[in-house]
């Protein structure tokens, strides 16, 4: 474990935080892509596999619980919880994810470290993660303005997977023989994939004015 | 190996 990962899984675990607290402060999921929420389900899900066969260190184990808990959660309140799911933007959130999906599996069937089960499920999962903020995006753009906690919420979902980066960079440079390809070009396409949110997001910081992407 | 091609991160 270094500062980068450890900085990273902290800002990772932030932004699920800050969109616990704005679904239960605001009582409303608006603004929100479900999408999202649901390809993260399905990333945590297919990635963490191991869960219950390979034990790597309670901080691990904690943290993962943490993740797929966190996601599903989320994902039942906008579909079930009777006053959240009734702010969802339904009509915005259209975004065709199947696609994502199936480009991200097929992918890992191709690209994976070994060809078993869990190896090409993690594979499937990194490529998805790297994706899976596009429907959230598109949201962003549709629906004008953002309210603070869900442009904090992006901006900490997009920053962990730059720690990350640095993470790699750091292990490639200090650990024999480490390599992450997989991972790390995905997250390079992932974080990169935010760079537009990262700008308008400064803006609006240094400008302190509203959050807004252009449509 | 196993570490090598372990994933110990989240």
């Amino acid at each position: 474990m270094n500062i980068f990962r450890l900085a990273g899984d902290m800002t990772h675990l932030l932004s699920i935080l800050v969109l616990l607290l704005k679904i239960y402060a605001t009582k409303s999921c608006s603004g929100i892509s479900r999408k999202t929420q649901e390809l993260y389900a399905i990333v945590f899900m297919a990635r963490y596999l191991d869960l219950f066969t390979d034990f790597i260190s309670v901080y691990n184990t904690f943290m993962k619980l943490i993740f797929i808990a966190s996601s599903l959660a989320i994902v039942w309140c906008m579909r079930f919880h009777p006053v959240v799911r009734r702010s969802y933007d339904r009509e915005l959130d259209t975004f065709r994810y199947f696609f994502l999906v199936g480009a991200s599996f097929a992918l890992a069937l191709v690209w994976h470290d070994k060809f078993t089960l869990q190896e090409v499920f993690w594979a499937f999962s990194i490529y998805l993660e790297a994706v899976a903020i596009l429907p959230q995006l598109v949201l962003l753009q549709r629906s004008g303005n953002v309210d603070n906690l869900t442009g904090q919420y992006v901006f900490f979902l997009g920053a962990y997977r730059a720690f990350y980066i640095l993470n790699w960079i750091y292990r490639y440079m200090t650990e024999p023989r480490f390599t992450r390809w997989i991972a790390g070009i995905s997250g390079v396409v992932q974080t990169a994939l935010y760079a537009d949110f990262f700008y308008y997001y400064f803006i609006s910081w240094k400008n302190n004015s509203k959050l807004k992407l252009p449509a | 190996d196993e570490q090598e091609s372990g994933k110990d991160e989240l």
